[in-house]
């Protein structure tokens, strides 16, 4: 079974064409395994990715060093996950 | 197991045997308004169940609706199981949905990815493909809706099976596709196509591959407009709606795209909640007022195919 402790949901903004193109371009780096949620459309639109924990530091540092700007919109994966188990768990009891 | 489809719970996420268990409660309650049809099978070969309500009448206009095709998607199936147990409690009551009955039947395919569903349950709850092997690669899987005969494989689409948009080897390679491209052709009068996913609050319409609006883009936005004005009365939900291409992005190879070239004027996508705080992991104490709220945009846009059968 899959585990995404540590795994976090990024927000990004892009605000041009040009950063849209770099996170096309970072979303093809198949050893970070980013999974967007919302791709990288257009300029205004947001962009949400699942970052494994073992890639958040290069994302991090990537979006800062082309001053995309982001926020996290999930601190944990897993936790929310558990969670999502634990109710389905109550609701069959 | 449940015992009948009054002991279900609607306001929580459930496993691909509890939905199909339940699907066969609601047919067993209600057998002169609804019915069950497999019209294929999986890649893993599970059956492809679709629900047909119909109060009689022989190849009457259909409004077709499948939930599920992106797996990790829950909500979808999770409205989808509401929304068919709504069309059951309001027929009767409710007189333009009788109406709209009255009219027309519905088919409504609830798990339209069972492989990816049962993943997303067993192994990967972010699956969001089906799970077929694609030669040559390691990785599994195939984008549905990037797997239709509309613009396939443009640029709007990847060629990479490790991509989460991989078109396939070609138009249909995916049985959860094909069963459906099979089954709406031959019924042969499907007048509108609602696929629904989630999320990013959206009602989408043709096209997605090609930048051209579609022949009736002033029909579909009209009553686009109108279904999530109608979305919003009730939880103040925003949408943004319009063409794909416009609204997101080229996606090339989608289901609506399809429907649409083969004669299907009705063929939206919705994108349910949520605006980014859970994604795909939304709260099961959000599906009952998302189900709400699309079951008022979904009445609308049926209720214009009733009114306008072509």
């Amino acid at each position: 079974q899959k585990l995404f402790v540590g795994d976090q949901v990024l927000r990004i903004r892009a605000s041009n064409e040009e950063q849209i193109a770099l996170l096309r371009e970072l979303g093809k780096l198949e050893d970070l395994q980013i999974d967007y949620w919302l791709s990288p459309a257009q300029p205004g639109l947001p962009v949400d990715a699942r970052v494994p924990f073992h890639s958040l530091q290069a994302v991090k540092v990537f979006l800062e060093s082309n001053t995309i700007p982001y926020t996290i919109t999930v601190d944990d994966v897993q936790e929310l996950l558990d969670e999502e188990k634990e109710a389905m768990m109550v609701s069959r009891k | 197991f449940e015992r009948s489809s009054n002991s279900f719970s609607f306001s929580s996420y459930h496993t691909i045997e509890e939905i199909y268990s339940w699907m066969d409660n609601l047919v067993t309650e209600n057998p002169d308004l609804v019915s069950k049809i497999q019209i294929g099978q999986s890649y893993e070969k599970r059956p492809l169940y679709v629900l047909k309500f119909s109060t009689g009448g022989v190849n009457r206009p259909a409004i077709w609706i499948d939930t599920g095709i992106h797996s990790r998607e829950w909500i979808t199936q999770a409205t989808g199981v509401w929304t068919a147990n709504k069309i059951v409690t309001e027929y009767g009551k409710d007189a333009s949905l009788t109406a709209i009955l009255d009219t027309v039947d519905i088919f409504f395919e609830i798990v339209t990815n069972p492989d990816g569903f049962a993943y997303t349950h067993s192994t990967n709850r972010m699956w969001r493909k089906t799970r077929s092997i694609n030669a040559g690669s390691s990785c599994r899987g195939v984008d549905p809706n990037r797997n239709w005969d509309a613009g396939f494989g443009g640029p709007g689409s990847s060629s990479n099976p490790c991509a989460e948009t991989y078109h396939g080897p070609s138009p249909h390679s995916e049985s959860e596709v094909k069963s459906i491209v099979d089954f709406v052709l031959s019924h042969g009068n499907v007048k509108a196509l609602l696929s629904i996913h989630s999320y990013s609050q959206m009602l989408l319409f043709p096209y997605g591959y090609k930048a051209e609006p579609a022949p009736d883009h002033q029909e579909l936005n009209d009553l686009a407009r109108e279904a999530v004005a109608a979305l919003a009365a009730l939880h103040g939900t925003k949408y943004t709606y319009g063409s794909t291409i416009d609204t997101i992005y080229r996606a090339d190879g989608t289901t609506t795209d399809w429907s649409y070239d083969n004669g299907i004027k009705y063929s939206y996508t919705f994108e349910l909640r949520d605006t980014g705080r859970y994604g795909f992991l939304l709260p099961a104490s959000q599906i009952i007022p998302t189900a709400e709220e699309t079951w008022l945009a979904l009445m609308k846009i049926m209720e214009h195919v009733r009114d306008n059968l072509y």
